[in-house]
């Protein structure tokens, strides 16, 4: 209901990461190997992050740059299983959450 | 839902059947939001009431103090406008992130109490099927046979006790902080809580395989995992595994009892504030630093944005306001023996509103009626006290039935 859901709170959340592929350091990154940020919106029906471009030297992250996204519609998907980001990329859905 | 327990996980899907805790009936409690999915990122971010962005900690490794900017921190606040702060067990994270000493002077009005036996956690005490000793992830124990003979968390949970006594008799006004470190791995734990949960009735998680479409930069590896002897020994293959499914329910069995022995703690040091004469008088607030993934995805540990890793629960109890304040011989946290009691579940709170831990700093603030910290500027790292997260104080008497409104909405 996109008329109505205008002010709803919203819960953020963040996540590094050092490469685009799970790799020995991926848990725990220390901040000097830091190229990805994870960066999640919770609202009562979504769950929307982006996985951006981030310079660990000056803690910068880059919006123009998405390595990967993950959208998820919780009331149809309340376990975070189907990621519909890829799908709804050009949708309105995905603009208004932006 | 296996055995008479308590939260399921300090996290997603605990289904509250409280044994030691009534607080859960009798306050509110929200979900979610923990700021990044990790123990010092996180417990600096809501103990500074500000994003990981600001105190520029991601990882284990800085002092944001000197790091990022001299930040004042909820404990310390509440030191400055004459409270009495102590901090017992694992509040901040240790080391570096918190100078060494979990930025006592700043933050507590005595030094950080830690228990002895906190050593030896990550050392082979857990007895394989040889009789040997191990480092396992799965590590039910005989305490007696413990070094010390006993365990960190009943050690916090005694000094806390102690301190308690103390307060009583001091007469001031006190902010005591109490970091449980169960169910952080090892799932080092009294043997007997395995009771509760009967290995025959522990399930796999809904979803036990990694997702088609997920991106494989959102995959954690779950590495301390794999570095436990038990865990070694599978050979399980790296990054996507999976653990075989019996070892899976073998975690989530010792993940509730962990989580069950957590709860018998917080059970006596509420009941030791009843005893006290403090319960009408405290306000009681009940969180974690993340959450905990029990094989959904494929996957397990923290280290992910997935709501199984940052949910968590937060739950407040304040006098008069969540409900009434006991009387003069009554007793608001009654302690219930999870071996001797059936217990039911508990009805959930009253509340499901999306808030997050940052907000936990102005929140209390506003409870404690302090001045509430002024919202952080869009750059702050040269303001002292600001806070990024509001309070949630205006949620406390609202209603949760939705009402329609006049352009049809719900509101």
């Amino acid at each position: 209901n996109n008329r109505c859901h205008t002010e709803e709170p919203v819960a953020f959340s963040q996540y590094p990461r050092p490469s685009d592929t799970p790799q020995w350091n991926s848990d725990r990154p220390e901040l000097k190997d830091i190229r990805i940020m994870g960066y999640s919106m919770r609202t009562i029906d979504y769950r929307y992050t982006v996985w951006v471009q981030f310079n660990p030297n000056n803690f910068s992250a880059d919006f123009e740059d998405v390595h990967a996204g993950e959208l998820y519609v919780v009331e149809i998907d309340p376990n975070q299983d189907y990621n519909i980001y890829n799908n709804t990329l050009h949708g309105h859905l995905f603009k208004k959450l932006l | 839902r296996p055995g008479p327990a308590t939260w399921r996980r300090l996290g997603w899907d605990w289904g509250c059947a409280s044994a030691c805790w009534p607080p859960a009936a009798c306050s509110l409690w929200r979900l979610r939001g923990a700021q990044q999915a990790v123990c010092a990122p996180s417990r600096v971010s809501f103990l500074t009431g500000r994003r990981p962005d600001t105190t520029r900690l991601y990882d284990f490794y800085s002092y944001w103090r000197v790091h990022a900017g001299n930040y004042s921190t909820m404990p310390q606040y509440f030191k400055e406008n004459g409270y009495m702060t102590m901090s017992v067990g694992k509040v901040f994270h240790p080391g570096v992130s918190s100078n060494y000493h979990d930025d006592y002077p700043y933050s507590w009005s005595i030094p950080p109490f830690h228990p002895s036996t906190e050593k030896y956690e990550n050392d082979k005490t857990c007895r394989g099927k040889d009789g040997r000793l191990y480092a396992n992830l799965v590590c039910p124990v005989n305490v007696t046979e413990m070094p010390g003979g006993t365990l960190p968390d009943i050690q916090t949970t005694e000094e806390a006790i102690r301190l308690l006594k103390v307060m009583k008799t001091q007469k001031q006004k006190f902010f005591l902080a109490v970091g449980y470190h169960k169910p952080h791995i090892p799932l080092r734990y009294p043997q007997e809580f395995l009771k509760l949960y009967p290995l025959e009735n522990i399930t796999l998680a809904p979803d036990p395989w990694v997702p088609k479409k997920l991106p494989s930069v959102a995959y954690n590896p779950w590495m301390d995992i794999r570095q436990r002897d038990d865990v070694q020994a599978l050979n399980v293959s790296f990054p996507y595994g999976p653990l075989p499914d019996d070892f899976q329910r073998q975690i989530r069995q010792s993940y509730y009892a962990a989580v069950s022995y957590l709860d018998m703690q917080v059970g006596r040091l509420l009941n030791a504030l009843d005893d006290v004469g403090l319960s009408s008088s405290t306000m009681v607030v009940f969180t974690a630093d993340h959450g905990w993934s029990l094989g959904e995805h494929g996957e397990w540990a923290k280290y992910s944005n997935f709501d199984v890793a940052t949910r968590v629960p937060l739950m407040f109890y304040v006098p008069g306001m969540t409900s009434a304040a006991a009387s003069q011989q009554g007793r608001i946290f009654p302690y219930l023996d999870p071996f001797s009691h059936n217990l039911g579940l508990v009805p959930q709170g009253q509340s499901k509103k999306v808030v997050e831990l940052v907000s936990l700093f102005s929140t209390l603030a506003e409870l404690a009626g302090l001045q509430v910290p002024p919202a952080c500027p869009k750059t702050s790292f040269h303001v002292a006290l600001c806070t990024e997260g509001a309070s949630i104080v205006h949620y406390f008497n609202s209603s949760e039935e939705k009402v329609e409104t006049e352009d049809g909405c719900e509101d």
